[in-house]
């Protein structure tokens, strides 16, 4: 038996709408940690990690570990039917091949729930190894989508290179070239319009602006967002859920061959 | 010239 009660429904709108167009099905996977999944995109790539911790639920029964399979495009529809003020429960029986979402209004006068066929994924799940990253930067979500709605009118690969000087994003296309410079910035009233640069050494990286683009589609999520690089490894594009957890994007590198 | 890598390079099945 699984029952989750999510009192800020809109999370997992949103949170569906950050993955749906790079995964198309993955297993979502439920303990008593949290909700979690974890899921490359169709061409081995990218990879996403969610993590939804369980305090961060009103209510949180999952009697023992499940995986549910389920085709996102689809989950994602029947969530658009729930209100951004509903409540969404997510209830599963032990052995059923359907999951249900509850949708209750702020003052409990209409209540609907939609059940959801699941389905068998044969998914690889990858370990992710603690590394020591050479440069984390953090800055306005907004800001980093900006830059690579932008830089992909230009060029199809974004090289993201920090040095002390900042943090630069560079293309070239057919057309020209572009560089978009992002220096250090504590000096603003709010901590979430900072630019924050910790860098161990310098460290210059080629990434498919294709992939960045879709990983922006999380911006609804966090205010802010990290970007952590080290040399010949992927990527890690962080969005942080309130006090729930996290949405992570792996991207791996264009490498000389 | 670089070539796209896949992330299985770096991630290894768990």
């Amino acid at each position: 038996m699984l029952e989750l009660r999510l009192v800020q429904g809109s999370l997992l709108k949103k949170v569906l709408e950050a993955i749906r167009e790079l995964v198309n099905d993955a297993n979502f996977d439920c303990s008593a940690t949290g909700f979690s999944l974890q899921a490359m995109d169709s061409s081995h790539v990218a990879l996403v990690a969610l993590l939804l911790r369980s305090e961060g639920f009103e209510h949180y029964r999952c009697d023992r570990n499940l995986s549910m399979g389920m085709n996102l495009n689809n989950m994602a529809k029947m969530l658009r039917c729930a209100g951004n003020d509903d409540i969404i429960t997510i209830k599963a029986d032990d052995g059923s091949d359907t999951v249900t979402f509850m949708f209750e209004s702020p003052n409990q006068d209409k209540i609907a729930d939609f059940e959801m066929k699941l389905m068998d994924i044969d998914s690889e799940h990858l370990g992710i190894p603690d590394a020591e990253y050479h440069a984390i930067v953090r800055m306005p979500s907004a800001e980093f989508a900006r830059i690579c709605k932008d830089l992909s009118s230009i060029g199809d690969t974004v090289v993201i290179s920090v040095t002390k000087e900042g943090v630069k994003f560079s293309t070239a296309g057919d057309i020209g070239t572009a560089n978009i410079v992002c220096r250090q910035n504590k000096t603003v009233d709010k901590p979430e319009e900072a630019t924050v640069i910790e860098m161990q050494e310098p460290v210059s990286l080629t990434f498919a602006l294709r992939y960045m683009n879709s990983f922006t589609k999380a911006t609804p999520l966090s205010e802010t967002v990290t970007i952590s690089l080290s040399s010949e490894l992927p990527v890690v594009v962080e969005y942080k859920i309130a006090d729930m957890g996290y949405i992570r994007f792996y991207l791996a590198p264009k490498i000389e061959e | 010239l670089k070539a796209q890598a896949r992330i299985e390079r770096f991630f290894c099945n768990s």
